[in-house]
């Protein structure tokens, strides 16, 4: 029996939970070794160029808000609920039908743009297509970045778009808005779904990636007009599957294909890598599935959950009614109603010798471990159609806030169908 | 639809391979 509770639990120290703020940036070898590979760096820690070495502590009931608003956004774009304010700006009216929100954008990555090169901090996201970042002259309004804003007049590789262009007719299903005119120029506009929005040119431009990576001509936006929660943030790179994303405009390269590690904690930097090279050799495939109302995202089908080496009873319908999708700006996994009870029940059950304490924001099982040097936590691991279990790490699992406030990093959905 | 978020991504190698279709995990493929 104890040699089963072993290999179906994690014995973590609580230390490992809490990183000293000043523990100095470790890189990661693939990122640093490997072809086309981006250093991936945690917003708040100490590897980010914007903390300038020092981490930042987080202000997580704001992170899981910001989260929460995202996921929001997704679902009301999932359902075709499109929220007819429309954003006034000078240039151009843009239809509010919501993008997916930035959400608290945790990991970013720095690429080049521009001749000669201009390095700028953007947000990967899986879950949207349009790359975008802010630009001068912010004939509308910046929010204020760490980086200076790029200035198109003084990159020799910019060129507008015309709106007759067949960029231009696809941004409708890159960003939710048909593109507009201004002086025959493209005019793209991404709303999120929490007041936030970027207007501006589509515009072509030389991309930096490493100094082997270079793509001229790729189609990106170029904000005259954003108003973000992101501050310090100079844009998105978007990784959807629309023809708009930067994987898609980079095909004949890459095939669409990258892989990423985010860092596990703020101390490390993971990896973006595009491309083939370098993928493990353990990886284990599951078919993306379509998301009706969703083409941009990567969908998933989940057939099952474990706790602790136990297959929780849930109905496979629980899954394939709502469906799935995988996303790397959202933060806590989001589970239909029905699984996330069975999760919980399941966890509380391995962890009932931890003191429970007060819920914080979404995540409603945390526990209070003050006083504990290493807690043991049963195994979480997920099965996804075509056989792939994959198991979570341990720092999968948990969302430490404080000793006395570690929380299940899952949370339910309000309802069966999302 | 539910949501796979980046925490649970962690110490995962997460694979998207459009071309073909599919998206891939290696557990612990970021040592």
């Amino acid at each position: 029996v104890q040699g089963r509770r072993e290999i179906d639990s994690h014995i973590i120290q609580l230390s490992s939970l809490f990183p000293s703020p000043s523990s100095s940036c470790v890189l990661s070898t693939k990122a640093s070794n490997t072809k086309s590979s981006l250093h991936v760096t945690h917003r708040h820690g100490t590897c980010s160029r914007l903390t300038n070495g020092k981490a930042t502590t987080p202000d997580h009931v704001e992170i899981l808000r910001l989260d929460q608003a995202r996921v929001n956004s997704i679902h009301s774009k999932l359902s075709k609920k499109v929220n007819d304010r429309v954003r006034q700006s000078q240039s151009t009216n843009v239809p509010a039908k919501s993008g997916s929100t930035l959400g608290s954008g945790n990991y970013i990555v720095t690429v080049g743009i521009g001749t000669p090169k201009h390095d700028l901090s953007l947000i990967f996201d899986t879950g949207s297509d349009l790359t975008w970042t802010q630009c001068e002259p912010c004939v509308q309004t910046c929010y204020s970045q760490k980086e200076p804003i790029f200035n198109p007049s003084s990159s020799s590789s910019y060129y507008n778009v015309s709106c007759s262009s067949a960029p231009c007719s696809s941004l409708s299903s890159a960003t939710g808005n048909a593109g507009s005119c201004s002086a025959s120029n493209c005019v793209y506009g991404i709303q999120y779904g929490d007041q936030s929005f970027s207007v501006g040119y589509l515009a072509k431009e030389k991309f930096t990636l490493t100094s082997s990576d270079v793509f001229n001509g790729v189609y990106f936006g170029c904000g005259e007009n954003n108003q973000g929660l992101f501050t310090g943030i100079a844009g998105l790179l978007g990784l959807g599957r629309d023809k708009l994303s930067f994987p898609s405009q980079t095909a004949k390269t890459y095939n669409k294909i990258f892989s990423y590690c985010l860092p596990s904690s703020s101390r490390y930097t993971g990896h973006l890598t595009f491309g083939s090279a370098a993928i493990s050799s353990s990886v284990k495939f599951t078919p993306i599935s379509t998301i009706t109302d969703g083409t941009s995202f990567y969908g998933l089908d989940i057939v099952g959950i474990t706790v602790g080496g136990r297959k929780l009873a849930i109905s496979s319908t629980v899954f394939s009614t709502p469906g799935a999708l995988i996303d790397s700006g959202t933060v806590i996994t989001r589970l239909p109603p029905k699984a996330y009870a069975a999760l919980r029940s399941a966890f509380k059950a391995q962890m009932s010798k931890y003191p429970s304490t007060s819920a914080v924001s979404i995540l409603d099982t945390c526990f209070n471990l003050s006083g504990y040097k290493t807690v043991t936590i049963p195994k979480v691991a997920f099965s996804f159609s075509g056989g792939a279990v994959v198991e979570l790490g341990s720092k999968g699992i948990l969302y430490p806030f404080k000793m006395s406030q570690v929380c299940l990093a899952f949370a339910g959905n309000s309802d069966d169908n999302n | 639809a539910a949501i796979f978020g980046n925490v649970q991504q962690q110490t995962l190698e997460v694979v998207y391979d459009g071309a073909g279709g599919r998206v891939g995990f290696a557990p612990n493929g970021c040592s």
